[in-house]
């Protein structure tokens, strides 16, 4: 099983 | 106020039609330096973005930042009234909410005049990390779009393994499994001319699990572009660029798929 992660993961918002 | 003249429209039709799939709304961002653009999918998976500098229009003037809020389905149609060679001017004056488009065909018959009603729109911007990446791959991106298209017949992902050697795309479904490989190529084919050359640079092998659904969707701008560059980092997202022509980029960047 795999799971999809979100660019919130690795980016922060600005 | 801003004034952009694109001396073709191809370039401006080419962005919008390899973004508006992903992004239905977002800013255009216009200053002293350039248009850009920077927005993720509703899932946040995946990001968009472009650059398009300056320099690359002749005249560009821009006096102040703008945010302009544009609805990409309406700037698609507007854009196909536009015949590739023709030259683009992009206005917007002072205090209003709307964006004009000028199309001027090559032989000047033929002016045509659209204007576009702006979105106020709050935009969210993510700061990228700036980091080297463990492993950056330049390859022909007709060549990566036959990829993507050819792998999401058999399933719904894709493993990236990059190594010294070259690059191996697998995917696995329900049905069976394919793998491509490719491999560090020379620069000149049989016939002598030059031809599109796969190349790996790494500081470690990586190794990517990433949708194909939103890859087939970045390949929609490779007619920008005769290569793709894929900068990787293992456990961190994908970064895909194809530049536009020698006066920008579109830049993709898409969350990977981990195992539970």
């Amino acid at each position: 099983m795999t799971n999809q992660l979100t660019l919130n993961n690795f980016f922060s918002n600005n | 106020m801003l004034e952009a003249r694109l001396p073709a429209a191809s370039i401006l039709k080419k962005i919008v039609e390899s973004i508006k799939d992903l992004v239905s709304q977002a800013n255009f961002d216009c200053s002293e330096s350039g248009i850009s653009f920077q927005a993720m999918d509703e899932s946040n998976i995946a990001l968009s973005s472009f650059l398009l500098r300056a320099d690359g229009f002749d005249p560009y003037r821009c006096d102040r930042k703008l945010s302009l809020g544009i609805r990409f389905a309406t700037l698609s149609k507007i854009l196909k009234c536009a015949g590739n060679d023709d030259v683009v001017v992009i206005r917007y004056a002072d205090d209003t909410d709307i964006l004009s488009l000028v199309f001027e065909a090559p032989d000047n018959n033929r002016i045509s005049e659209f204007d576009i009603k702006l979105l106020d729109i709050s935009s969210e911007y993510l700061s990228i990390p700036e980091q080297e990446p463990e492993c950056k791959v330049k390859m022909s991106s007709a060549e990566f779009s036959r990829i993507c298209r050819d792998l999401i017949t058999i399933g719904s992902s894709v493993v990236i393994d990059a190594t010294k050697s070259g690059v191996k795309f697998s995917s696995t479904g329900d049905d069976g499994s394919g793998s491509i490989l490719i491999k560090q190529s020379a620069s000149v084919d049989g016939d002598g001319k030059a031809a599109p050359q796969t190349t790996v640079e790494m500081s470690e092998p990586v190794s990517l699990e990433l949708s194909l659904k939103y890859l087939n969707n970045f390949t929609k701008a490779a007619p920008l572009s005769e290569y793709v560059v894929m900068n990787m980092t293992n456990d961190s997202p994908l970064m895909l660029q194809f530049d536009v022509s020698d006066i920008g980029y579109i830049r993709y960047f898409l969350a990977p798929q981990i195992k539970d």
